[in-house]
C-alpha cells in the first residue's frame, strides 16, 4: 500500500464521523438514485467495518466532506476525463473529499442486466475512490481493491489485507474488526 | 419446431475505447522510432512515471529512448508484472485496462510507499 505525499489523513479525532452527498445535478439516470446510494452505502461501510470511521449520507451537497458526481470530459478540476473506458474515476486526497465519475462510462450494478462489453462495476470504483479519499495511494497488489486498473465487466469490492493494513495505519482498528474474518475470507477467495 | 434461443447482442465499443490503439505499440524495441509513442509517452507522464523533457519544448519524441526504458521499469514494478523494460504483452494489457485517474506516482498529490 502506499500513502499521498505527506500522509494526509482526515481529523484527529477518533472515532470519527465524514458525511457524504450525492450531486444534486450531476447524477446518472439510467440507474436509479436508490440503487446508487445503496451501491455508495455498502462501500463506506466495507472501509468503517474496519476503522474507527462512521460514514453519514446526507441531503446538503455543499457541507458534505464528500462530494460525489459524474462527469464528462474537462469538468474544472484539471482532471478531464476521456470517454469509454480509458480513466473511469478520481477522487482527492484527504480532507478534499471530491470524487467524480466519468459520466461516458457504461456504469453496471449488475453485469445480468447489462450486455455492454464496456461496462464497469460501480461498486468496484466506488470502493476503490474512497480508499483515495481516506487517503490511500495505488497499490502493486493485483487483487487489492487500491491496485490502479479495473477489467471491464469484472468485480474487486473486498478489502484485502494490503488495503486494511494501509488504512488501520492511518485511522486506527474498528474495535469490533477481527483479522480472522479477513483472513478467512482471504483463504476462502483464493481457494475460488 | 425449435424456437431459436434468444441471441443476446453484446454490443462491442471497445474499438471507440481509450488507449485501444497502443497494441500498436507491443513488442516495440529499445531505440526504435514508432509514429505516436508520444502518445504513450503521455500515458506514462499522466500517471507520475515521466517527467517532460526540458530540451524540446516540452514534447516528446516518437523514439523508444532510455528514460523511457526506465519509466517502463518502473510502471511494471509499481503495477505487479513482470519487470523486463519492454512492452511486452503484459505490460501494453495493463496499459490499455481502464483505470483510475489518480496518478500512480503523482507530482500534485504525492504517494510514498510502505
Amino acid at each position: 500500500f502506499a500513502y499521498f505525499y505527506g500522509t494526509p489523513r482526515w481529523g484527529p479525532g477518533s472515532p470519527m464521523t465524514l458525511t457524504y452527498a450525492c450531486s444534486p445535478s450531476n447524477m446518472i439516470d439510467y440507474i436509479s438514485l436508490l440503487e446508487i446510494r445503496t451501491v455508495f452505502q455498502r462501500s463506506f461501510s466495507r472501509w468503517a467495518s474496519v476503522i474507527p470511521v462512521n460514514f453519514t449520507e446526507i441531503e446538503d451537497y455543499e457541507s458534505a466532506n464528500i462530494r460525489i458526481g459524474f462527469y464528462r470530459g474537462d469538468h474544472g478540476d484539471g482532471e478531464p476525463f476521456d470517454g469509454v473506458l480509458g480513466v473511469l474515476a478520481h477522487a482527492f486526497a484527504p480532507e478534499n473529499g471530491r470524487f467524480h465519475l466519468d459520466e461516458a462510462e457504461t456504469w453496471a450494478i449488475d453485469f445480468k442486466k447489462v450486455k455492454s462489453e464496456a461496462a464497469v462495476d460501480l461498486e468496484s470504483v466506488a470502493t476503490h475512490e474512497i480508499g483515495h479519499i481516506l487517503g490511500l495511494a495505488h497499490s502493486s497488489v493485483k487483487e487489492a481493491v487500491m491496485y490502479p486498473s479495473l477489467r471491464p465487466r469484472s468485480r474487486r469490492v473486498d478489502l484485502k489485507l494490503d488495503d486494511v493494513e494501509g488504512v488501520q495505519a492511518l485511522y486506527g482498528s474498528n474495535p469490533n474488526f477481527k483479522f480472522s474474518s479477513l483472513l478467512e475470507s482471504e483463504t476462502s477467495s483464493n481457494k475460488g | 419446431r425449435i424456437t431459436p434461443e434468444k441471441i443476446t447482442v453484446i454490443t462491442t465499443d471497445t474499438h471507440k475505447a481509450t488507449w485501444h490503439n497502443f497494441t500498436r505499440f507491443k513488442d516495440a524495441e529499445k531505440g526504435s522510432h514508432v509514429s505516436g509513442m508520444s502518445e504513450l509517452k503521455k500515458y506514462f507522464q499522466r500517471f507520475g512515471y515521466l517527467s517532460l523533457p526540458d530540451n524540446q519544448n516540452d514534447n516528446f519524441t516518437d523514439v523508444f529512448d532510455t528514460q523511457f526504458e526506465s519509466a517502463v521499469t518502473l510502471y511494471q514494478q509499481k503495477l505487479g508484472l513482470p519487470v523486463t523494460g519492454q512492452l511486452d504483452s503484459d505490460t501494453i494489457s495493463a496499459i490499455m485496462s481502464p483505470r483510475c485517474g489518480v496518478s500512480d506516482t503523482a507530482p500534485r498529490i504525492h504517494a510514498t510507499k510502505h
